[in-house]
């Protein structure tokens, strides 16, 4: 479902090159559930925003869901994010002025789904990640940790193919944390939806099937869970 | 140092009334290096933003550094803010204009410092959160981890009296927390600077000489690092 091939990540600042990724591969199976570790500035954030079309490498081929998304315009790729992928960011990026509700309740609406549907099954994620009684809150109305799973109700409503998860759980408290973490897994096994989510605890690590182990922007070596 | 009495924090939302926080009080000394925990949405931030004079409570009473900030203007709110207290949030609020350096050295300039002692400051914070070589950086030129290292260099600068820090380390790897929470250990025992904390982490936890618990906006328990 997802295969990049020799993909290098590079910035520059100035006259200062700045690799973020360097000589990456990855072949990833429908289904799978692996995680991606490594230190702070290692390069999980945009190994992530490559897999999710958000990002353009400097170098290599990526290839989501058997289509080469190299040379893809703005909006098709825009299109297949919205019928495919789910994103848990590492900043949330809810947006301010729609309340929780309406923020989880927009990629349904994006995807043309009839309005009753759409509240059962917003009201459902809501219930599954603990806020249905703080669907009125706007982000501002809500703590950290709440926007968090917010993020996450959003992510995983449209029930995708593919989810992308950058420190899903870094906010949460240890219950919370495990509350999300049985749901992706339900949702895996369920819906054979394919998870790839950064984390720096290695109790977040041990639910992952498979673990690629990032430093200074290379795959230093893949564990897998025995 | 600090003193809360009695204090409430209730927020309405339409006709419904969320209390965040119910009954606190403390009294915190000089040179105590405190942490607080609970589930998310127990109140942690709100008992923060409270103790950093950024909200103000529905009911009681809050003295800091001796001084009854309850009637206190804005202007004498941040003027306190400014000498006193350094502020690590849990979403960083970066000036995102502003490079690495410009970032740390802004709480310097408004204590009107000379720029080459303020240099100097800066150099020295930064290369002791390892950032020494992100300081032309703007904050989205920095992985999350990084933004969250240059909030809290941004706090420890000016050698506050009192650091509020809300989850520190949430989006660290492990061995950048420690590096963190050592040198946060260091101020405290060289500078007698008062540290409270909010976090998930138990390994975090363990650097508190005292803890409080709190859950739905009330202190259950408190407990002492033996
Ligand atoms: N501006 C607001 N308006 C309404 N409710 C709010 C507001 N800010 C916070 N709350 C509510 O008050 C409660 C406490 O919030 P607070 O941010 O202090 O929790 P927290 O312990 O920091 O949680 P987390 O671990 O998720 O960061 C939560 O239930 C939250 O929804
Ligand atoms: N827009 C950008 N411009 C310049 N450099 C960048 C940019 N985005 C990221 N970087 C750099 O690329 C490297 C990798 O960043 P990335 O965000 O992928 O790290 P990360 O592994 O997600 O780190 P963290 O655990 O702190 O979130 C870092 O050194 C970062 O400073
Ligand atoms: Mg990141
Ligand atoms: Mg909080």
């Amino acid at each position: 479902i997802i295969n990049l091939k020799n993909i290098d990540k590079e910035y520059k600042l100035g006259q200062t090159k700045i690799t973020a990724l360097k000589d990456v591969s990855l072949d990833i199976q429908a289904g799978e559930f692996i995680s991606v570790c490594g230190p702070s500035g290692s390069g999980k954030t945009t190994l992530l925003n490559i897999i999710g079309c958000l990002d353009t490498p400097t170098k290599g081929n990526v290839k989501i869901i058997e289509k080469d998304v190299i040379n893809y315009s703005d909006a098709k790729l825009s299109e297949l994010r919205n019928k495919y992928i789910g994103f848990i960011f590492q900043s949330f990026n809810l947006i301010p002025v729609l309340s929780t509700f309406e923020n989880v309740d927009y990629p349904l609406v994006l995807l043309g789904m009839k309005k009753k549907q759409r509240q059962e099954k917003v009201h459902a994620i809501l219930s599954e990640v603990g806020l249905y009684d703080h669907k009125k809150h706007r982000p501002d109305e809500l703590s950290g940790g709440q926007r968090q799973r917010v993020a996450i109700a959003r992510a995983l409503v449209t029930n995708p193919k593919l989810v992308l998860a950058d420190e899903p759980t870094a906010n949460l408290d240890h219950k919370t944390g495990v509350a999300i973490l049985d749901l992706m897994q339900k949702m895996n096994e369920e819906h054979n939806c394919t998870f790839i989510f950064s984390t720096h605890d290695p109790e977040v690590m041990k639910y992952a099937k498979k673990i690629y182990h990032l430093r200074d922007g290379e795959i230093q070596k893949q564990g897998k869970r025995s």
